[in-house]
């Protein structure tokens, strides 16, 4: 039954359980942190390796001697122009102030989603599975397509492009530069497990965007009486003060700190309950509260305070998410750090539901179908698109400048070795 | 419920089975036949969902040949159990003839099955 029982695969199944564990990538040649293959905390996760023998050549980090000679931040910039004998990258990225982004997160960062079409017996065909094998060395997470470090096209036609592109395409010397350090379960009390994750030279690498975004593990449980387990406001300013000081002593002098806060997650029971779940389409006979009450019944549920029938225990989940988004703005506005300057965004879902319901859409087409419970692709780029227009509104300097050069950079080197 | 993992992939992949048999109006075999040969061959899931259906096939097709829904099906398969004390878990709308006699009937059905006789774990 244990197939790492095997001994010839005992020890490719040890480095695997590692990657995972520690969110590194299981192939990393020169153990850097980047990597040349996707999944297993790859790619998807970090920017390509662009050179996985050389530890010193890996995104964000400061060019070496302009890389006249080699790709050493792997942007795709590199080399002299022969015009001038001037190195491109000095060319067309100094003085442009780049930046990485890396997001500290929880399923919903990591873009938790299990493809409706896997359990639709109505339209399954051979297509339906082709990406079950990436899903699965992903944990069932498709980072390349979040709504804060996504590089690959939306799969819903959204024009809304994800917190990364944007800074790419403000700055084409941000290329490959993003990090999503997010896990399933993820929440302020166990960060600390996988912090270390991090990849950044406080002397060595650009200053990078860090989005701290704990949205939903520090109040769901999945114990029938969630309540105890919800972490207190005192547990949570403890877990992110530390969290705070460790990015203090790891990231660029000139970085930021955002604090996302926590959604209002009653929103889930008000517009799925009585809707049927994919399971339930072909025979209209299960509702996601029936899908709900399972899940809770098998304490296997993501979220019980939310995903309830109860109003008291969603009213009582929503009322602590909203103490922990206070404690969050709280830190914002008193606590200074020399390498970074902190902010706090709110979780507006509210806001994306009525821009969604703008276009014609329904507040329930925003939930992942399969789990009922995760923002999918379609709300991530909402909450993305949010997120970018209030951080440009309020504090521009967040993002940099617009880089002029970014035509050159594109005629002399295209899509700079893609991603 | 330690297995509560184990007992909704159970119902899902069931769920799966039985719309799959409905939509194509096939019998339970040919659908499980169908869910196999979707599967890609990558990390081992064609074999794996083929050496699942050598397995557990016989018991699953007795059992919806008998019309018993997929809650049924996965307790009388032991992946899913009630734990004394604890409430039934079900997805579907309790049988309209009283779960306990349902599920009797149904490990009847599948009594002496060789594969009732491993442990589930393997």
């Amino acid at each position: 039954a244990d197939i790492c029982c095997l001994p010839f695969l005992a020890k490719i199944c040890q480095e695997i359980k590692s990657a995972i564990q520690n969110s590194v990538p299981f192939k990393d040649v020169d153990s850097d942190k980047y990597s040349v293959f996707p999944t297993l905390r790859g790619y998807h996760w970090r920017g390509r390796d662009c050179n996985d023998s050389d530890e010193m050549a890996y995104p964000g980090r400061r060019p070496d001697n302009w890389d006249a000679h080699q790709d050493s931040n792997c942007n795709g910039i590199w080399g002299v122009d022969p015009k001038d004998g001037i190195p491109y990258e000095k060319k067309f990225c100094e003085g442009s102030q780049p930046r990485g982004i890396i997001l500290l997160g929880d399923s919903a960062g990591a873009h938790f989603h299990i493809p409706p079409e896997w359990i639709t017996a109505s339209q399954m065909s051979l297509k339906s599975f082709f990406n079950l094998p990436t899903a699965l060395t992903n944990e069932l997470n498709w980072p390349q397509l979040s709504g804060a470090t996504g590089f690959l096209n939306s799969t819903s036609r959204m024009k809304e492009n994800s917190i990364y592109l944007r800074l790419r395409k403000r700055n084409r010397c941000n290329h490959r530069d993003y990090q999503n350090l997010s896990k399933n379960g993820a929440s302020s009390q166990n960060l600390e497990r996988f912090i270390e994750s991090l990849s950044r030279k406080e002397l060595l690498d650009h200053p990078a965007i860090v989005i701290y975004a704990m949205i939903g593990n520090d109040v769901c449980s999945r114990k029938i009486d969630p309540v105890p387990e919800m972490t207190t406001p005192e547990q949570f300013y403890s877990k992110v003060m530390e969290s705070l000081k460790f990015l203090n002593s790891h990231l660029p002098n000139g970085s930021h700190v955002i604090l996302y806060g926590l959604p209002d997650g009653a929103f889930l029971w008000d517009h799925l309950h009585d809707r049927y779940h994919p399971l339930g389409q072909l025979n209209e006979d299960v509702t996601y509260d029936q899908f709900y009450s399972f899940l809770s019944c098998l304490q296997i549920t993501p979220c019980h305070g939310w995903m309830s029938s109860n109003q008291t225990l969603r009213t009582l989940t929503s009322e602590r998410a909203e103490q922990l988004s206070n404690t969050l703005k709280k830190i914002a506005t008193s606590k200074k750090f020399t390498n970074f300057d902190l902010f706090y965004v709110a979780f507006d879902f509210q806001e994306i539901t009525k821009k969604w319901q703008k276009r014609g859409g329904q507040p329930w087409q925003l939930i992942e179908p399969v789990d009922g419970f995760h923002p999918n692709e379609i709300a991530l780029l909402l909450l993305a698109d949010g997120f970018w227009n209030k951080v440009q509104h309020q504090w521009p300097h967040i993002l940099g400048k617009e880089n002029p050069f970014n035509p050159q950079i594109e005629q002399v080197f295209g899509d700079q070795g893609g991603h | 419920h330690a297995n509560g993992h184990v007992c909704v992939g159970c119902v899902v992949v069931l769920s799966v089975i039985e719309q799959l048999a409905q939509v194509h109006n096939a019998t339970a075999q040919a659908a499980m036949e169908r869910l196999c040969s979707y599967l890609p061959v990558k990390l081992f899931l064609k074999s794996t969902c083929y050496l699942v259906v050598r397995t557990f096939g016989p018991d699953i097709i007795k059992l919806l040949n008998a019309d018993m829904s997929a809650d049924v099906v996965c307790h009388a398969l032991e992946f899913c159990e009630q734990v004394p004390g604890q409430p039934l878990c079900h997805l579907y709308p309790l049988p309209k003839v009283a779960w306990k006699f349902t599920l009797e009937k149904a490990r009847e059905i599948v009594k002496g099955s060789p594969t009732l006789k491993y442990s589930r774990s393997s």
